[in-house]
């Protein structure tokens, strides 16, 4: 993440808004709704909380314009910039401004922008952030259609708005009866209502939506796919993403649908051809192709198209050799050689995994090339291979990556 | 030298524009050493493929181009 120089931020935890007109691609009750989750979506993390005018000068001002607007920022017609907004201080900070030429929706089709997920980003400026280089981030400057439903902000966001104001207040305990109903703020002018933005309060009875994420150092954590992408490595279980960068410490907590929004969770397999910027993932008897968030056109296929009999049903872990441009894959006990140069499978395969691969006695569920080495996952278990030699090297957990 | 096409000509131009937008890029205008602006333009290439975690060349080629033309923010990426 990022903020502005000298970290602008507003001096107060109440910060009002104002609509101060609308797109006509939108039913006004849309455009309102998603600002409103816009602003809860930073509220739920912060002490912070939005109140709505009506009328009179608020702290963030939203607009809809297009072309030269009064500022020295003039939009550029449809496509290109969709929108910006001011970083905290008086009159123009914290201001927010829609470029009318694009087409705003509050679906997350590939027809329009989705203004609850651009007004997020948005306001994450007039909060004081500015943008982030980590891909999948709500910061990251460049739109991505994401499933908006249930959508949480990433961790590199919530950890970039905490630096600026810190966590939510402790959650008060958990009311034995309803709170009393919202007293009118002191601050709303009489003649206007307001309305105060409930805050999400997680509560210790809010049921999980999805399992939980395992622990990143639990002994027993086993992975469904493993693959490298653009230089990172993202290990895959259920619908969560562990995603380990060169580009920043720690390890990164994400969902698949936050990048893929459109793809189930639960991959069997994955791995990358970096030369083609391309990332193949394996569910089911069916594989999709990704270059970076897009998805290629023509996808799914399945997964016979690359050669394997009809009797294979899914496969279990994919492993491309950079240098060989062969991709290892695995199916039980066997494992196939394909030749991504020819598109075809190498003949004399399947082989069974224990006539070649020593040590490996059984089902491979992950597998990944990395710094010339092949480390193939079972279960807690992970065993570093040098594929030349098939010979095995060490045994580590699987979670090792994870600097526990 | 090689003749450059319309559509790179374009391409630059539209490079140009971006990188002054989000890359704090100042042409100077009535520079009399047009290989020191060329410089001066890669260097901001490559900071905005670094950013993007692309392959940093300092060169336009078509995945910086792709990058480039992707619908965003208008707020800068690197401010002075």
């Amino acid at each position: 993440y990022s903020t502005f120089p000298q970290s602008p931020k507003w001096r107060k935890e109440d910060v009002t808004y104002r609509i101060l007109n609308y797109t006509p691609d939108m039913l006004q009750a849309d455009v309102d709704e998603a600002i409103a989750k816009a602003f809860q979506l930073w509220s739920s993390v912060t002490p912070l909380r939005f109140t709505r005018l009506y009328s009179g000068q608020a702290d963030i001002m939203i607009s809809f314009a297009s072309g030269f607007h009064g500022d020295f920022y003039s939009f550029d017609g449809p496509g290109g910039t969709l929108a910006h907004a001011y970083p905290p201080s008086s009159g123009i900070g914290g201001d927010a401004h829609f470029d009318e030429d694009e087409n705003w929706t509050k679906f997350t089709t590939y027809s329009g922008y989705n203004l609850f997920l651009v007004a997020a980003h948005e306001l994450g400026h007039s909060l004081g952030l500015g943008h982030s280089n980590v891909f999948g981030a709500l910061m990251y400057p460049i739109y991505m259609a994401t499933d908006t439903r249930d959508y949480r902000l990433p961790q590199d966001d919530i950890d970039g708005i905490q630096a600026l104001y810190g966590p939510p207040r402790e959650s008060p305990v958990l009311p034995t009866k309803a709170f009393p109903p919202q007293e009118p703020t002191e601050t709303t002018p009489a003649e206007a209502p307001t309305e105060m933005l409930p805050r999400e309060e997680p509560t210790a009875m809010t049921p999980s939506k999805t399992p939980a994420r395992p622990e990143d150092c639990d002994p027993h954590l086993t992975f469904d796919a493993i693959t490298t992408l653009r230089g990172e490595i993202l290990f895959f279980k259920g619908s969560y993403v562990w995603r380990r960068s060169p580009y920043f410490s720690g390890i990164e907590h994400d969902t698949i649908s936050s990048f893929w929004p459109s793809l189930a969770p639960g991959f069997d397999a994955a791995y990358e051809i970096d030369k083609k910027d391309r990332v193949l993932f394996f569910k089911d008897d069916q594989y999709w192709a990704v270059s970076g968030y897009n998805i290629e056109p023509g996808f799914p296929r399945p997964i016979q198209n690359l050669g394997f009999p009809t009797s294979v049903r899914k496969i279990d872990a994919a492993v491309h050799d950079q240098k060989t441009k062969k991709t290892y894959f695995f199916a039980g006990n066997k494992y196939w050689s394909f030749n991504e140069n020819t598109q075809s499978m190498e003949r004399g395969y399947p082989r069974k995994i224990t006539s070649d691969f020593q040590g490996i006695g059984h089902r491979v569920d992950a597998a990944l090339q990395n710094n010339g080495l092949f480390y193939f996952f079972h279960e807690s278990n992970q065993y570093e291979v040098d594929i030349k030699s098939k010979k095995l090297i060490r045994t580590m957990k699987s979670n090792s990556w994870f600097n526990c | 030298f090689p003749m450059v096409s319309e559509k790179e000509k374009e391409d630059m131009q539209f490079a140009k524009k971006y990188l002054e937008n989000f890359y704090d890029f100042k042409e100077e205008k009535n520079s009399l050493f047009k290989s020191k602006n060329l410089n001066h333009m890669a260097e901001k290439v490559r900071e905005m493929q670094s950013f993007f975690g692309l392959e940093v060349t300092g060169e336009l080629n078509r995945k910086t181009l792709d990058m480039m033309k992707q619908p965003r923010c208008g707020i800068p990426d690197i401010r002075a």
